[in-house]
């Protein structure tokens, strides 16, 4: 049985995932099988769906700016219209000859291949929206990096202006990430992380300001206080580069992705 | 999302087609 990593694919894909499985059992348990029915009416039902979710790939393809989903979506959306298409030649097979072996292999080749069709689909689709977070958190590491230029209040207030809707967004997402994950582990390390962060960053402003004051005042401790701001700066950095790699995990074996 | 829309949709299809298929072998197991 697959597993699925995130609840929303996992809520639509399992069951199909299930039955699937029942089909194969049942096809190799029954061997020679009782008659089939006529199978046209859900399988042009199914071609329906199919012309549907390839449309809206197809538009979803034209219309993001992400390269790896425009390489990667073609495949899949083909795979569920080459399968769509065996369903229809299965089910005319068995219009023919409702005992045809060979109609039933096609019609579980075709079931198989609709469920992992879409599976890759709703994959390159997930992966997508989790570069688009990546892509955030990614913003977050630049402006870290730039904590131990500012020198004086007027840049602070600049780079907080920056950094402040982009850590909230940051948060947003992550929060929602970890939410949707099926991996209890990932899931855990995520909230860790993001808890980590919102602890760090206000005491990184702080020591941003301790510094400015320090140096405007041309008073001592300036070194020590700008140790203090990249050690803080350089904590909050790893543990967005360490949301950002459980963000890209997608496997459920524990001894290759922890 | 569209595209979990339709994948929802495909999915409710297929697990027709499947029940259908699987109702005519189950009374032989």
């Amino acid at each position: 049985m697959p597993v699925f990593h995130t609840k929303t694919i996992e809520s639509i894909l399992d069951p199909v995932a299930q039955q699937v499985s029942r089909l194969v059992i049942l096809h190799e348990e029954a061997e020679d099988g009782n008659a089939m029915p006529d199978l046209s009416r859900p399988v042009q039902v199914v071609s329906a769906a199919v012309t549907n979710l390839v449309k809206v790939g197809r538009d979803t393809i034209n219309s993001s700016d992400d390269n790896i989903l425009r390489q990667d979506m073609p495949a899949a959306l083909n795979r569920v219209e080459t399968a769509s298409q065996l369903l229809e030649e299965a089910s005319d097979m068995l219009r023919a000859d409702p005992y045809s072996g060979p109609a039933r292999k096609k019609l579980i080749e075709g079931s198989r291949g609709i469920l992992q069709g879409t599976s890759s689909l709703l994959l390159c689709f997930d992966e997508s929206e989790v570069r688009k977070i990546i892509q955030e958190c990614k913003r977050v590491l630049d402006y870290l990096a730039v904590a131990e230029v500012i020198n004086t209040m007027e840049d602070l207030v600049q780079f907080l202006k920056d950094l402040s809707p982009c850590l909230s967004k940051v948060s947003r997402e992550v929060s929602a990430r970890e939410k949707e994950l099926t991996h209890q582990v990932h899931s855990e390390i995520l909230v860790r992380c993001l808890e980590q962060v919102k602890i760090l960053a206000p005491i990184l402003i702080c020591s941003m300001k301790v510094y400015i004051h320090i140096v405007e005042q041309q008073g001592k401790g300036v070194e020590e206080a700008a140790e203090n701001r990249n050690y803080l700066a350089s904590r909050m950095s790893d543990e967005i580069q360490e949301i950002i790699r459980v963000l890209q995990l997608t496997t459920y074996d524990e001894d290759t992705s922890e | 999302e569209m595209i979990l829309e339709a994948a929802k949709g495909i999915m409710a299809a297929s697990s027709a087609l499947v029940r259908a298929a699987n109702a005519a072998q189950r009374e032989l197991i």
